[in-house]
């Protein structure tokens, strides 16, 4: 048995989290915070078989791939419409993944 | 050292609380969501002696067994008492328990 | 790779957190509760090279370190100047670490 902690953004987590359980993985989730940018992350605790955390990890790097949105830069009124260019592209998604070994599993 | 992780229901978290510290253990608490249901439970973080570890199980065991509840079916007025059947029976309680090794402890 | 997690007061958190990123470390804060005095405390998760865990632990013990503060004992009026002794001396600050080992580390 080992312990997969991964860290995600929130705008991934309900996505990952029903990817994991579709998947038949138990996982449990924490609300937690980056201490740099101290935005609102997620931090998820999966307990799986050995021989399931690769399938696992490229379970969480397809769902939490990185990839860049356009975000429109401000708002702007419904009479003036939006000029090319005002977008800015933003990088998303992303995950830092710890293996744990467990030295003893229970489920009471 | 062990770090001992147990994940347990909402419903049982202060019994457990107060039986482990009662015991003089240290345990930190954290509020978490399950993946499946999405309804909150409680993760618990106890740094114990390896000597402690199996006796720290069967306290969690004894407070967190799974057990049947009857529960009404629907809400009724005071005039019209419930009749006999107008009860489910579900199962609360169990835990999930990761015990870790701990490689390095330090207290401040 | 290791993960060191670090249980310690609210107040010093802040400062923590900002000690560890200025030192280039990553760290992820998750709010928890002790178990004996059930108040607030914060739960830091550091993943780091082998190499750095002993600095980061020293980090740790210089911001974190417990040291006593005088609180004054009751809220006086203006007119009423504090007597000398009315004030309590509590012990603030201290931080339990527990270091575990990485098996697998992925950033995505
Ligand atoms: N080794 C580790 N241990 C514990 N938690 C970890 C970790 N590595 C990453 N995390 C968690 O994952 C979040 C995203 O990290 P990422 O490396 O993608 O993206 C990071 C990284 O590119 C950068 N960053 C973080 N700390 C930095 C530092 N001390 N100096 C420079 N850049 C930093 O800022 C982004 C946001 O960081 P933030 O702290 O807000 O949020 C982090 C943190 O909550
Ligand atoms: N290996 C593990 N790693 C991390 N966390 C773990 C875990 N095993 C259990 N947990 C945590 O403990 C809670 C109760 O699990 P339990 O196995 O008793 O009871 C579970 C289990 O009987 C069932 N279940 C969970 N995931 C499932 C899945 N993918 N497929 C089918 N049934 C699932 O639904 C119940 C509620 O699950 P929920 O996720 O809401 O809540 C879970 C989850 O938060
Ligand atoms: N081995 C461990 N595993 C998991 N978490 C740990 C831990 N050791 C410490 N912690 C966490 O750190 C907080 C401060 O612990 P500290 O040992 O400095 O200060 C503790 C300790 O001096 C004392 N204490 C805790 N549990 C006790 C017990 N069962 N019997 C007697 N004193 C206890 O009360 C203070 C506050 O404890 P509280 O539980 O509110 O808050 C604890 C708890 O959240």
């Amino acid at each position: 048995m080992k312990l997969v902690i991964a860290i995600v953004q929130d705008l991934d987590a309900d996505d990952v989290v029903e990817a994991i359980t579709d998947a038949g993985y138990r996982v449990t989730r924490i609300a937690s915070t980056g201490g740099f940018f101290r935005q609102g992350n997620t931090t998820l605790f999966c307990g799986v078989e050995d021989s399931q955390v690769q399938s696992l990890i490229s379970l969480l790097r397809k769902v939490c791939q990185r990839r860049s949105r356009m975000l429109p830069l401000a708002p702007h009124s419904a009479e003036q419409p939006l000029t090319v260019g005002a977008y800015v592209e933003v990088t998303v998604g992303g995950a830092t993944i710890f293996v744990l070994d467990v030295e003893q599993y229970e489920q009471i």
